[in-house]
């Protein structure tokens, strides 16, 4: 999967990927502090390419967790299930739906989205992705986006979560790189200098199928040196 | 040396039992060809029985080659006209009930020697969603051999991109109470017949008599990949909405149950083998009392209980304890179970998201206490006050089921006849199957204002699992593009709103990809919903407002041409200088009426006076 982290103080952006195998969970979220918890699981291409450079992986499984209320949401392309202890409801993805509790608001739109809100200050958005059914090489899969998180206390950790407080980065030495469109430059981060590459990913929050183009500077080796430690630190092993 | 199938000297030679289903809507023809191969004028005469929540929509008679169409009017014109047939010696047949589920339509007509008649009845139905299925039924019974016997059903769908429904699931035929056939039919057309050959016919090899004896019935459902779904043609639209994969609401039911003298026997060991079955379902997180009634009250526990395994274990040596006395005070039992759940709801002793639900059973009317029905009906009504449904079941004949009907539904539940027989245990364990998994309560289906008109009922108090909201209306505006449909509700654990984005263009446009025949079926789906919704409506209404209630009833039974328990069709036949009228209309749910009430007559002018053969329930 493909992460994008915007700054809007600098106004720009940083991106990474995450390369592990298929089924594999990641912590993209946690905060012990509000008890919310987001993990996703990785999908891989149909075919299953053995060369982990060559495939490309996705997030088919996203588990959401408040804790403090022991409230679960667990997406895949095909349904969404919210857990309360342990009573489940279950929605499909064809369903335009609110539903409201206590602290909690979710809203699926049909085929397209659902939007995830804890109270005030937290909203997370999950994308559906599509694919033509007989695409030979690709799933459905899912994206995430946190689009509201000033409540996220500042305890919060994981691949996206530590991203949530202010970090301060600089960019310079911008050169040509191996592809004459995208320039190499050196980032110097969290005491690190990096090489990064300019790129760009998309946002897909208003269109999942076009998408709206992000430039950012990308960071190789599953974002080694942005993100703290090393990416196998943020392997769960369930999606709750 | 008869020609085969002839009995009497009557052939029957053709019956073509076709029906189709579009959308829950059926439209269902019976068509009978016979000829007279006697030397004499003969009696020829034409059964069908059909479900009681169907509207007979067209009655004909052909006789040699010319038909004679019927006529809806109402009910008091057609009866003047019935009374003058009668008077004149004419012919007579009835519709009545016939079993738990059917009534019958009788009529005979002379056919001269040598003569051909064909009878050609068409009915339609809104088929309901009950515990997941939806099941039309038909009752095969010729009384002799047909050359030509066939049952042909069909359900055609308006498959489309927006999802909806695609597939009919499973076919149950089953005849003579043994042979089971399913079939699984993938739509957009499922399409069953059932053709038997004379041979299959017979009862032996040398018999002139018909083996085929037995129930047809169709039972399937829909392939629903949204909870919602909604179909327009013509400016007329029907929603339906059955959502699945919600927990259950937690429900809190008070069964106030008749002990009177009556019960005695077989009746309470029924009720009782249905309460213990019923325990054994009981979710934990319900709870639950029995008032039992009699001349006096009583009640299992003061208050409403959890149903814990603890207490489940006594109220099963409860149940089995009760026993008969006295006589029956319903007022009291009913005011004492509503007063239970309210404060039950005031003092929190239940779940906030909880749901209030009384079931009352019993078998005959009130005699102790308030006896008056009417008073009794005001009490419980000011009693309950809208917060929770009544559900009333009648055990046996010797009640006033119509002041049951009538109480329940102005509770916003229904009534229910337990008919007593072998299976009186199922039918109560039936029922509270159906009643036991409400998924969401105070249910709205929201419509926008300006764009919508004559709307069916749109708000419910529960939703249960395995049934479905249907509702029905008009387009203000034929030609607008879009429109949105929100259901809203309250769930176990949450509030609840699908919203239906309907793309009227989008729609239009598949459709006229699809090779379907809509026809009419969703304005009629309308109209028999609305006049079925206005009879209810009428049964506890006063005054004006029942006028208003009857006149509208009436207006769209005539105009979309439904018999309906305030018309009467009439088929009449000019002839010998003098015409030969046929009646038919419905009967009321009260089965002393239906005997007494004729509402076929048609007249012979040629063959001495005789009243046809009725079969009674």
């Amino acid at each position: 999967p493909h992460f994008i982290i915007q700054v809007p103080e600098k106004d720009d952006a940083i991106c990474f990927n995450i390369d592990e195998d298929p089924g594999t969970v990641l912590r993209l979220i946690q905060d012990p502090v509000t008890g919310l918890t987001v993990n996703g699981q990785i999908i891989g291409d149909k075919a299953g390419s053995p060369d982990s450079k060559a495939r490309k992986t996705y997030f088919g499984k996203l588990g959401i967790a408040n804790t403090h209320v022991s409230s679960r949401i667990e997406v895949t392309p095909e349904k969404i299930t919210l857990w309360n202890g342990d009573t489940p409801s279950t929605f499909s993805w064809l369903d335009t739906v609110t539903l409201t509790q206590d602290g909690l608001s979710v809203k699926i739109n049909k085929k397209k989205n659902m939007v995830i809100s804890f109270g005030d200050g937290v909203t997370f958005v999950v994308i559906l992705h599509e694919v033509w059914k007989k695409q030979p090489a690709h799933h459905d899969f899912l994206g995430f986006y946190v689009v509201e998180g000033h409540r996220m206390s500042a305890q919060t950790h994981g691949l996206l979560g530590q991203f949530f407080h202010p970090f301060d980065y600089e960019v310079f030495d911008i050169h040509p790189g191996s592809d004459p469109t995208k320039p190499d430059a050196t980032m110097l981060v969290k005491n690190h200098r990096l090489t990064v590459t300019r790129g760009s990913q998309k946002d897909y929050r208003k269109d999942a199928s076009i998408g709206r183009k992000v430039s950012c500077w990308f960071v190789h080796n599953n974002g080694q040196g942005l993100i703290d430690g090393d990416h196998r630190d943020y392997i769960v092993p369930a999606l709750f | 040396s008869l020609p085969e199938g002839v009995v009497n000297g009557i052939e029957v030679y053709s019956t073509k039992v076709s029906c189709k289903v579009t959308s829950r809507f059926a439209h269902n023809v019976v068509t009978t060809r016979a000829v007279n191969r006697a030397d004499t004028a003969k009696e020829v005469s034409f059964d069908v029985e059909l479900p009681k929540t169907a509207f007979i929509t067209n009655f004909t008679l052909t006789i040699d080659g010319v038909t004679y169409p019927g006529n809806v009017k109402e009910k008091e014109v057609a009866k003047k006209q019935y009374e003058k047939a009668v008077s004149q010696g004419k012919t007579a047949g009835l519709v009545k009930a016939s079993g738990r589920k059917l009534e019958k339509f009788t009529v005979s007509v002379n056919v001269a020697a040598g003569s051909k008649v064909t009878f050609e009845l068409t009915y339609e139905e809104l088929l309901k969603r009950h515990k997941g299925k939806y099941e039309m039924y038909l009752k095969v019974k010729p009384k002799q051999l047909i050359k030509h016997f066939e049952v042909i059903t069909c359900c055609c769908s308006p498959a489309n991109p927006a999802g909806w429904e695609s597939r009919v699931q499973s076919h149950t035929l089953e005849l003579g109470g043994a042979a089971l056939i399913e079939i699984s039919i993938f739509l957009p057309q499922g399409r069953v017949s059932f053709k038997p050959s004379l041979d299959q016919q017979r009862s032996c090899p040398n018999c002139t008599d018909s083996l085929l004896d037995g129930d047809f019935t169709i039972t399937y459902d829909v392939n629903r990949e949204s909870p919602g779904n909604v179909q327009v043609i013509n400016g007329y639209f029907v929603h339906f909405f059955a959502p699945q994969g919600l927990p259950v609401v937690p429900k809190n039911v008070v069964f106030v149950i008749d002990i009177s003298g009556s019960m005695q026997g077989r009746k309470m060991q029924q009720t009782k083998d249905a309460l213990l079955r019923i325990l054994q379902d009981v979710k934990e997180d319900d709870y639950l009392n029995f008032i039992l009634f009699s001349s006096d009250v009583t009640t299992w526990k003061e208050s409403l209980v959890q149903a814990t395994p603890q207490n489940i274990q006594l109220a099963k040596e409860f149940v089995k304890n009760i026993k008969v006395e006295g006589a029956t005070n319903i007022n009291d039992a009913l005011l004492r179970g509503i007063e239970m759940l309210k404060k039950a709801r005031e003092e929190h002793l239940i779940p906030e998201r909880s749901t209030s639900i009384v079931i009352m059973l019993t078998d005959g009317d009130a005699n102790t206490g308030e006896s008056r029905p009417e008073k009794i009906q005001e009490n419980v009504k000011k009693a309950i006050d809208g917060e929770f449904p009544l559900y009333n079941l009648g055990f046996g004949k010797y009640l006033n089921y119509n002041f049951l009907d009538s109480m329940a539904l102005e509770n916003n539940g229904f009534a229910r006849r337990i008919y007593e027989d072998s299976d009186a245990d199922l039918q109560l364990q039936g029922f509270y199957e159906e009643v036991a998994r409400p998924l969401m309560t105070g249910v709205e289906v929201e419509y926008p204002h300006n764009d919508i008109q004559d709307l069916t009922q749109n708000t419910y108090q529960h939703f249960y699992d395995g049934s479905e909201i249907v509702v029905a209306g008009q387009l203000v505006d034929k030609d607008m593009s879009h429109f949105k449909a929100d259901v809203k509700g309250h769930g176990a654990l949450n509030d609840l709103t699908f919203t239906e984005d309907v793309d009227l263009e989008e729609m239009e446009k598949a459709r006229k990809e699809q090779d379907y025949i809509f026809g009419n079926y969703i304005e009629r789906l309308w109209a028999y919903l609305t006049i079925e919704q206005l009879l209810d409506k009428r049964k506890n209404s006063h005054g004006e407002e029942k006028e208003n209630l009857t006149a509208q009833a009436l207006e769209l039974s005539l105009k979309y041409h439904f018999v309906t328990p305030l018309t009467s069709m009439v088929v009449t036949k000019p002839e010998d200088n003098d015409d030969q009228t046929a009646i038919a209309d419905k009967p009321g749910d009260d089965p002393s009426a239906s005997s007494v009430v004729p509402v076929m007559a048609y007249q012979v002018s040629y063959q001495p006076p005789q009243v046809t053969y009725v079969d009674g329930d």
